[in-house]
């Protein structure tokens, strides 16, 4: 349930898709249309790991993160 | 998988070099651990690799903690375990690996560096990650016993997207299952069980999970949620009565209470009363009412009475005696908000186990939201 993530859990996401998915800091008029990077890198994110795709941190997202791992971008590139 | 847009090396002699050591492995296991890794790739490709003690290789490969000088610290014990370059000259194809991380050279007490160190040489020539949860480019490490490892054909296709097959006459070396799919309609399971209110359907070292609100099952090896749990199970069932899932493969049954192993499991089959004689359970179901759980055994069928721990009087039944029109045989069963479902072979079908009516036959994957 989203009640269990913190505020730490929150900005461990956002530090993962940035690593791993590309998120970038967006300012401007994109953030003012209501426009969320973020949740569309989770999306990709949730996507990518056959998670259910939200576009919120839910614990199984949350715990796909917390995976050991490699530490190389999951970006997909073209086949 | 994918690749890095195409980098590869354009030769096929490739030099690497063991820059440092790791406290953790004795030398000669991080070289060992290092050969074996590579060797994974040359027995598909027509790629080799020799070693070389100084200089700069195409390779170089060394262990180091938080900020080494690559503009991607590591992160201290758990999360990235290591990284790699794509192929190019300098950084590209150097591998390297976090000191802080506990490497071992096979058991699952750590990180298999053998494992590791095969998946970032994986990135060294030009793969990038997959998401195949079965394949070696799964950026999500997962222990597998380093002494039966064999390259997962989605990494056979991606390297040899890059660089053909091994064209050396070499025998032929074991293939991997490929991941088994949730659409496949010719597909028999394994065992199906529920979890807390999810569904989890397993076949080979996988399993499925589903839960209602979910779009599509998540797949995910066996191993990874349970670390000691055999693969390519018999039977599987979750106990309400106990809060613990049981795996049957043989003549041994399993209990998980969440995700360990209950002290005292694997035990045998007799252990729940079924005769010495049984080799193997063919599927298992709880059911909530009479919080019973039926052992599929051949033609037959025991009942357990989880309460008291014991097999009931009067069995085993025939399945087809109870199971109107169950004439195959039962691969596997559940019970699901009140309907009771037997599997046999790819198809599925739905009774209500009070009076063993049949209402529908489908197909294995009407839960699999294909």
């Amino acid at each position: 349930p989203l009640s269990q993530i913190n505020q730490q859990d929150e900005s461990f996401a956002k530090n993962y898709l940035k690593t791993f998915f590309n998120l970038t800091e967006e300012s401007g008029p994109t953030v003012r249309r209501g426009f969320n990077p973020a949740a569309v890198k989770l999306m990709e994110m949730q996507r990518f790991f056959g998670l259910q795709i939200t576009g919120t941190l839910d614990t199984d997202t949350l715990a796909m993160m917390k995976k050991p791992r490699c530490g190389v971008s999951d970006q997909k590139v073209a086949r | 998988f994918s690749t890095f847009g195409g980098f590869k090396w354009e030769k096929n002699s490739l030099t690497y070099r063991i820059e440092n050591y790791t406290p953790d492995m004795s030398a000669a296991e991080v070289d060992d651990s290092i050969e074996r890794a590579l060797q994974v790739w040359a027995q598909v490709t027509p790629l080799r690799f020799t070693r070389i003690y100084n200089g700069i290789a195409d390779i170089m490969i060394s262990f180091s903690r938080q900020a080494h000088g690559d503009g991607y610290p590591f992160d201290g014990p758990g999360g990235t375990l290591a990284h790699a370059f794509a192929p190019s000259t300098g950084i590209g194809g150097d591998a390297h690996f976090d000191d802080d991380e506990d490497f071992t050279f096979s058991s699952n007490r750590g990180y298999v560096l053998f494992l590791v160190a095969a998946h970032e040489f994986g990135h060294s020539l030009g793969l990038s990650h997959s998401d195949d949860p079965g394949a070696l480019m799964y950026p999500i490490y997962s222990f597998s016993n380093p002494e039966t490892f064999v390259l997962p054909q989605d990494d056979v296709n991606g390297i040899q997207s890059l660089y053909g097959a091994n064209e050396d006459p070499v025998e032929p070396r074991p293939t991997a299952p490929p991941t088994p799919n949730a659409c496949d309609s010719t597909m028999t399971l394994d065992a199906v069980a529920t979890l807390r209110g999810e569904m989890l359907f397993f076949k080979d070292s996988f399993f499925w999970r589903s839960y209602p609100q979910s779009a599509t099952p998540q797949q995910t090896r066996i191993t990874n949620f349970w670390p000691n749990a055999p693969v390519n199970i018999d039977a599987a069932y979750e106990s309400q009565q106990s809060d613990r899932v049981l795996l049957f493969k043989g003549r041994q049954v399993w209990a998980f209470s969440g995700y360990d192993l209950v002290s005292g499991y694997p035990k045998p089959l007799s252990s729940l009363g079924l005769p010495k004689t049984t080799k193997k359970v063919d599927a298992a179901l709880y059911d909530v009412a009479s919080r019973k759980t039926l052992f599929f055994v051949g033609s037959n069928y025991y009942s357990y009475d989880e309460a008291k721990e014991t097999m009931d009087e009067g069995f085993p039944k025939r399945v087809d005696e109870t199971f109107s029109g169950m004439s195959g045989k039962v691969t596997a069963a559940f019970q699901y908000r009140g309907f009771t479902y037997v599997y046999s072979g790819p198809y599925m079908f739905e009774y209500s186990l009070r009076s063993g009516r049949l209402f529908r036959v489908l197909r294995n994957s009407y839960f699999l939201r294909c």
